[in-house]
């Protein structure tokens, strides 16, 4: 659960 | 009848419009290790296709799976699978679950 919030958020790519 | 069950949809996509139209977020080492749908966008061969779904999370595109892809990967894979003029399609493996 901690790990989780060091990850950092996703980049968004429009397709 | 009981807990649901994360059952893979296998959607194909006729690519019959100009783009696909369809935003993904995530990525491998990211908080969403599978490719999410974000959005689709009316027009674009996704929003046809009537199957495509904001929140399902893609697992395999053309039978590749993203496992283990980070973003920009992820993305080039399905870039890639609608500019290959190989098919006239791309088959999206998804699912509701997470």
């Amino acid at each position: 659960r901690e790990k989780r919030l060091t990850l950092p958020p996703s980049e968004i790519t429009l397709l | 009848p009981g807990a649901p069950v994360p059952t893979p949809t296998l959607v194909h996509v006729v690519k019959n419009a100009n783009t696909l139209g369809i935003a993904i977020e995530g990525g491998a080492n990211t908080r969403q290790p599978l490719p999410r749908i974000v959005t689709i966008q009316k027009g674009g061969s996704a929003h046809g296709c009537g199957q495509l779904k904001v929140g399902q999370v893609i697992l395999e595109v053309n039978g590749v799976s993203l496992r283990g892809r980070e973003h920009q990967d992820a993305a080039c894979i399905i870039a890639e699978a609608f500019k290959s003029k190989e098919r006239d399609h791309i088959d999206f493996l998804v699912t509701e679950f997470n």
